[in-house]
């Protein structure tokens, strides 16, 4: 006798939404890169019996990029998601799941992310900064002066860059650049980078200590550069704080 | 002789009194906002 036909599931269903809410912790916990994301609508589900309480789950969601790098140690729900006004940047993503007697598993992912239009944002706040390409000058100017005033005031470990995670440029009233990155500290303190920068080089896995930080700099009508970073202290990898070994030889 | 009949045209079943037709399934809400 065929399998009865399953009651298709509204997206809306706490089925679907257990389903989107391991999707999306196993997105952030595999992505080595930008910043954690965010549920924000599910577009999607369609289930396929494959026998008694083993279903195939395909989901097509929509998430949200949120304020988090993806090495912060801070919990998903603890972590704003970028306002409309701050230029937001959505993912859509696909997502096969397989649910086994009441476990769910993700077998397979794709995503794909974009910043909201410029054009939507200006329209909403003419005089909101809008990003920038990571690797635009202006950018990577301020990312290596801000890096640089960090280190030069620091008492502790001297820090390396890992990453640019996101950019942006005000042109009015005054010429804004704002920046934030990701960074490590390494085996040398401040002082001793001052001697020989070269010997500095990122912690072991096991004594690893990433951080972020978030920067601006006014260029006209007179320069001022403000930066701000905080280390996350080290941290022992979990399934949502996972280390990644590309990052322990990484020095962009 | 075979007479091709024209099919008379059924009305439309009345839903039987109660029968909600399934609620738009999908997508699901907005738990920020939509871009």
């Amino acid at each position: 006798v065929p399998a009865a036909p399953v009651a298709p599931l509204g997206c809306d269903d706490p089925e679907s939404e257990a389903a989107a809410y391991a999707a999306v912790n196993y997105i952030n916990s595999h992505s080595h890169h930008g910043y954690k994301f965010a549920l924000n609508r599910i577009e999607n589900i369609r289930v396929l019996p494959q026998g008694p309480n083993n279903n195939i789950i395909f989901l097509e969601v929509d998430l949200l990029e949120t304020r988090c790098p993806v090495l912060s140690p801070t919990p998903l729900e603890n972590c704003t998601v970028r306002s409309f006004t701050e230029h937001a940047v959505e993912g859509d993503c696909d997502i096969k799941l397989q649910k086994l007697d009441g476990k769910i598993t993700v077998l397979a992912t794709k995503c794909h992310s974009h910043a909201d239009s410029s054009e939507d944002v200006v329209q909403l706040c003419p005089d909101c900064p809008l990003l920038t390409s990571l690797n635009n000058t202006e950018v990577t100017t301020a990312v290596t002066a801000a890096l640089s005033a960090h280190n030069s005031k620091a008492t502790d470990a001297y820090l390396r860059l890992l990453e640019i995670g996101r950019a942006k440029i005000q042109y009015e009233p005054v010429h804004v650049v704002y920046v934030e990155f990701a960074v490590a500290a390494t085996n040398c303190s401040a002082e001793e980078a001052k001697e020989n920068v070269e010997a500095c080089q990122l912690l072991p896995d096991d004594q690893s200590n990433f951080g972020f930080c978030t920067a601006s700099m006014i260029t006209r009508p007179k320069e001022d550069l403000q930066v701000d970073c905080q280390l996350y202290g080290h941290q022992v990898p979990t399934p949502n704080t996972p280390f990644f070994p590309e990052y322990s030889n990484l020095l962009i | 002789p075979v007479v091709k009949r024209a099919v008379a045209q059924h009305d439309k079943v009345p839903h039987p009194v109660g029968f909600v037709s399934p609620p738009l399934l999908c997508p699901g809400r907005i738990r920020h906002f939509k871009i």
